[in-house]
């Protein structure tokens, strides 16, 4: 159980939750890292498990994904850097994070560039996870079109300023970096009532 | 629809990816 003065800086620092909402985020938090393994804190299956409803399997995002949320790189999320991470998601949120956390989810081998390879490597997932079966062709074809039109400097890869240049012209492709559930969180887990340590 | 050709639109639908999952009771 964490303490109100903990609640209270996890909520200044994230700039986003009150501390009702960090204690909402909690029961959540909760919930996912005792699923599998009872220790209070969140493998990556328990990740996995509350994403895809299986435990089993092998997934290029899930990866990336519990890879930027494992600040610590002990393998595990802790709470701490599950409200880091999270809050990048909410609706208020900075524009400029957002962008920044989509541009390392997608730099798979993190050289600080988008390849090309890459690209090909996570639309082939995808295809795969959704049971679509696109021709090679039609997969470069794709890729030729994006990369015309985000690789500006034409040498085969995504950096950074391009990225941003790209997600400015195109704001769909990070819909996903916002959960609009964040901004009612107390509401989407009401059980923290019963726990709250802070009184109105 | 132009966004069929854009790898990032396609990438964005992974499961993997949406993490609207963990709220989901």
């Amino acid at each position: 159980r964490l303490t109100f003065r903990e609640l209270a800086d996890l909520a200044d620092e994230s700039r986003c939750f009150s501390v009702n909402e960090v204690e909402a985020l909690y029961e959540l938090y909760k919930k996912i890292s005792c699923s599998i393994i009872d220790d209070g804190l969140i493998h990556k299956e328990e990740l996995q498990l509350a994403l895809f409803r299986t435990p089993a399997g092998k997934n290029l995002f899930l990866d990336r994904v519990f890879d930027l949320f494992d600040e610590k790189k002990n393998s595990v999320i802790e709470f701490e850097e599950f409200i880091h991470s999270i809050s990048v998601f909410h609706p208020n949120a900075p524009l400029e994070d957002k962008i920044d956390f989509s541009f390392r989810l997608y730099d798979l081998r993190q050289t600080g560039f988008i390849e090309r390879e890459e690209v090909k490597q996570m639309v082939v997932a995808t295809l795969l996870e959704s049971e679509v079966q696109l021709s090679d062709d039609l997969v470069e074809a794709i890729l030729d079109k994006t990369f015309e039109d985000a690789d500006t400097d034409k040498d085969n890869r995504i950096s950074k300023e391009e990225w941003k240049a790209f997600v400015l012209k195109h704001p769909s492709v990070i819909k996903k970096m916002t959960l609009p559930t964040l901004k009612d969180t107390t509401a989407a887990f009401p059980s923290f009532v019963f726990n709250t340590q802070v009184e109105d | 629809k132009p966004e069929s050709m854009n790898a990032f639109a396609l990438i964005s639908r992974s499961q993997g990816f949406n993490l609207g999952n963990l709220f989901e009771k």
